[in-house]
């Protein structure tokens, strides 16, 4: 594998935005692109990754190969990206090592760092990503990150229901309630501020709040997020990158006993 | 009171 980003930060924004979800990833490479799933320890969240090969300056995968990672190390070495810097992946044909070569030409500056890889025996889940909802929902990942952090002060369990009227956040809590309704809307001078709503059916699920904490770290990839929705399935949160690819969560619901 | 659902009885395992 060699895979150059012309930006370093695009690969530290990606790795940032789920570390603190799971705690390795195997990185599936291959002629496509970059392409990843891990799901949290206690399996209600799965993360999603996807870097197709237009999220790159240069991308070159002779034979598809697996880089297993701990996430807390290599972001650890992703620190070092900024944006004046480029940040190409090697990895050889045998792979036991991540090589990181950062290069910013205008200072005269490289560094280098390798990252031993791991074996990971990760079961994976099937997902299906051209799965049915009943609802979509696509809004300011700014607004969304502000309304989970705002709510989730109040209780451990967040609720979103989508009617025609709009879509609910809302949460109930021992001494405190709150609820925030977003109605569609369309702002010709910032297109990033539009919420719009596609639906067949009404829904109303509940999920964790502190699985909402984590997802929200996803949202400096972009300044919109995909939410879909659909009765009693587990739910995903999306977010798109410009050049394409993304992150994406899915987040199991919770039940009324 | 809410009880947290998983992944598994979603998704097939692959």
């Amino acid at each position: 594998l060699e895979a150059k980003f012309d930006d370093s930060t695009i690969f530290k924004k990606i790795i940032d935005s789920f570390k603190d979800s799971v705690t390795q990833i195997n990185f599936v490479c291959s002629e496509s692109g970059i392409e990843a799933q891990a799901i949290d320890d206690s399996r209600v969240l799965l993360v999603t990754v996807s870097i197709p090969p237009s999220c790159f300056e240069s991308y070159r995968c002779d034979r598809p190969t697996t880089i297993g990672v701990y996430l807390a190390s290599l972001a650890k070495l992703l620190k070092s990206a900024n944006t004046n810097s480029s940040l190409t992946l090697y990895v050889a044909d045998k792979p036991d090592e991540l090589l990181l070569l950062f290069e910013e030409p205008k200072n005269q500056k490289s560094m280098e760092y390798k990252l031993k890889l791991v074996d990971i025996t990760a079961d994976m889940l099937e997902v299906d990503s051209d799965m049915k909802s009943d609802v979509t929902v696509e809004m300011s990942s700014v607004e969304f990150t502000k309304t989970v952090r705002d709510l989730t002060q109040l209780s451990d369990s967040f609720t979103v229901s989508v009617t025609k009227d709009g879509i609910v956040f809302s949460v109930q809590g021992d001494t405190a309630q709150g609820k925030v309704l977003l109605q569609p809307r369309e702002d010709l001078a910032d297109e990033s501020n539009n919420l719009s709503i596609s639906m067949s059916k009404t829904i109303d699920l509940s999920f964790a709040s502190k699985y909402l904490l984590d997802i929200i770290k996803a949202a400096s990839i972009s300044n919109k997020i995909f939410l879909k929705f659909s009765d009693d399935t587990p739910a995903l949160f999306e977010f798109k990158m410009e050049k394409g690819g993304g992150v994406g969560f899915y987040l199991a619901p919770k039940y009324d006993d | 009171k809410l009880r947290q659902s998983t992944l598994n009885a979603f998704f097939n395992k692959n």
